[in-house]
C-alpha cells in the first residue's frame, strides 16, 4: 500500500512502542 | 557485609487486593495474581521497589532501557494515572484490563484517544498527528518527503475532523474508529484472554509456598 493512501492512525498503530505484547515475552 | 535475616514482605508498597482489582477489570482473581508475578518481574528489573519505572518499561518493551520512543512514553504516561512517574500495581492491572479481549470497545477507543492526545488538551490536533507520523517514520527508519507526510496527515484529518474545526474531539474519534475498526486492533492483547493458561510460569504458588 502506498503510504500516501494510508490512514495516518493506521500507520501509527504499527509502532513498536504501542505493541504491549512484548511485555509478555520472556 | 551483613546478612538479611528478616523476611522480605510478601507484597510491595502499592500492592492492591486482587479481589478488588478483579471486580473492576475483566480479569479474575487468579489472573490478577498471575499478572502480579509479571508485574514483580518488570518492576524489579532495574530498581527493585515494586513500581515500574520508565526505564524498566523501555527495557521490557525494547530489551533496551535507553531506547526511548514517543509511543512508549505515551503508553507509560497513560498507565501512570497518578502522574507520579511510575506505574503501580493497580495502575498496571487497570490499564492492562483495557487491552483484554473482553473489555468494552468503548474503553479501548477512549484509551487510544488519550494516547494520541499528546498534550492532553482533550483533542487530537493536526500538529500532534503529524508529530506521531514523523515519530513512526523515524522509528521505522523510513524517510518520506515532507509533502507526502503532509498529504497523509491532511487526508486523515479531513476524514476524521468531520466538524472541520481543525481538531479531532472524542466524539469525532469514536465515529472515525467505528468506520475504521482496525485502528484499535492494537488495543487488544489476545494473550490476556486466559493468562493463567497462556503464561503458566507466572502462576506461582506465592500464597502457599512461604
Amino acid at each position: 500500500v502506498a503510504p500516501v493512501a494510508m490512514n495516518a492512525f493506521e500507520l501509527i498503530s504499527t509502532s513498536q512502542g504501542l505493541n504491549l505484547g512484548t511485555l509478555f515475552e520472556k | 557485609m551483613g546478612c538479611f535475616l528478616s523476611k522480605r514482605p510478601k507484597h510491595t508498597a502499592g500492592y492492591e487486593d486482587p479481589t478488588l482489582l478483579a471486580a473492576e477489570t475483566p480479569f479474575n482473581v487468579s489472573e490478577v495474581e498471575a499478572l502480579y508475578e509479571l508485574f514483580k518481574k518488570l518492576s524489579s528489573s532495574i530498581v527493585d521497589d515494586g513500581r515500574i519505572h520508565k526505564e524498566e518499561f523501555q527495557l521490557a518493551l525494547f530489551r533496551n532501557k535507553n531506547k526511548r520512543n514517543l509511543f512508549a512514553d505515551r503508553v507509560f504516561d497513560t498507565f501512570d494515572v497518578k502522574r507520579n512517574g511510575v506505574i503501580e500495581f493497580g495502575e498496571f492491572i487497570r490499564a492492562l484490563g483495557i487491552f483484554h479481549p473482553n473489555a468494552p470497545v468503548e474503553s479501548k477507543i477512549e484509551f487510544a484517544f488519550r494516547l494520541y492526545d499528546l498534550r492532553q488538551t482533550g483533542f487530537i490536533e493536526r500538529e500532534e498527528l503529524k508529530e506521531m507520523v514523523l515519530a513512526l517514520l523515524h522509528e521505522s527508519d523510513l524517510v518520506l518527503l515532507e509533502d507526502v507526510v503532509e498529504t497523509i496527515v491532511d487526508k486523515t484529518f479531513s476524514d476524521a475532523d468531520t466538524k472541520g474545526d481543525g481538531k479531532i474531539d472524542v466524539e469525532e474519534w469514536k465515529e472515525f474508529v467505528s468506520r475504521n475498526p482496525s485502528l484499535i486492533k492494537n488495543m487488544t492483547l489476545p494473550y490476556l484472554k486466559d493468562i493463567t493458561l497462556a503464561f503458566p510460569s507466572f502462576v506461582v504458588t506465592s500464597e502457599v509456598d512461604d
